[in-house]
């Protein structure tokens, strides 16, 4: 899922 | 990370220690929306539950904490140590009117339909308005300490800078969540307002006050 990658911004 | 993503984040932490302490040091919290705080408490809890299932950075995983910690600190001094000092009266916004519709849109509007997914979308959702009972009751009130119009902008600052960081992003890693952009925009938008008189009058060494 691509969105995963977004999960590191707060 | 890039300097927009890391300047944000420091904005966002900036913002949150400044209310903070403005409230220790004053021992009080006039003039500041304490449903605005809950909403934000709110939005970090349902955001970081990932905390619990997956670890990214030492960086990630402090300001996580960091920022929980200081929401549930700043809720605790105004409905608890500085109660007396809480200006319910005119912190009258409606914040049902908030967290219903956004949690409607998060259960239709989202990447993915798994509880955490939800969540998530929830307090990107309800961060990008949560502001809006603090900016009613400066509203109300017809002014601001500059102290907490100094809150404010680093505030809204935080999630402009986040805006920058995604257009980055999307040219240079080809990545975007639209879901995040769309409320990063509103957030950002909701203060614009608040952005042209800090910069005419608070930068200017006035007060922050309302035309009657």
């Amino acid at each position: 899922k691509g969105f995963d990658k977004n999960k590191d911004e707060l | 990370m890039n300097v927009f993503r890391l300047t944000g984040d420091l904005s966002h932490l900036a913002a949150i220690i400044i209310l903070l302490l403005k409230i220790w040091k004053s021992r009080s919290c006039a003039g500041i929306s304490g449903k605005s705080q809950i909403l934000f408490a709110i939005v970090f809890t349902t955001r970081y539950l990932d905390l619990l299932t997956s670890f990214i950075s030492i960086y990630n995983t402090s300001m996580k904490v960091i920022y929980i910690g200081c929401a549930y600190a700043t809720v605790y001094l105004i409905y608890m140590k500085f109660r007396a000092t809480y200006d319910g009266n005119h912190d009258s916004f409606r914040v049902e009117f908030l967290v219903v519709p956004v949690g409607g849109l998060a259960v239709l509007v989202n990447h993915d339909f798994s509880f955490l997914e939800i969540l998530w979308t929830f307090s990107i959702y309800l961060e990008s308005v949560a502001i809006l009972p603090q900016l009613f009751m400066i509203s109300k009130t017809g002014e601001a300490e500059t102290i907490t119009t100094h809150y404010l902008f680093c505030l809204g600052l935080y999630r402009a800078l986040y805006l920058l960081n995604w257009i980055w992003r999307f040219y240079f890693e080809s990545f975007f969540d639209m879901i995040a952009i769309v409320a990063g925009v509103v957030q950002t938008v909701l203060y614009c307002d608040f952005f042209y008189l800090y910069i005419t009058k608070v930068l200017k060494g006035k007060k922050l006050s309302l035309p009657a």
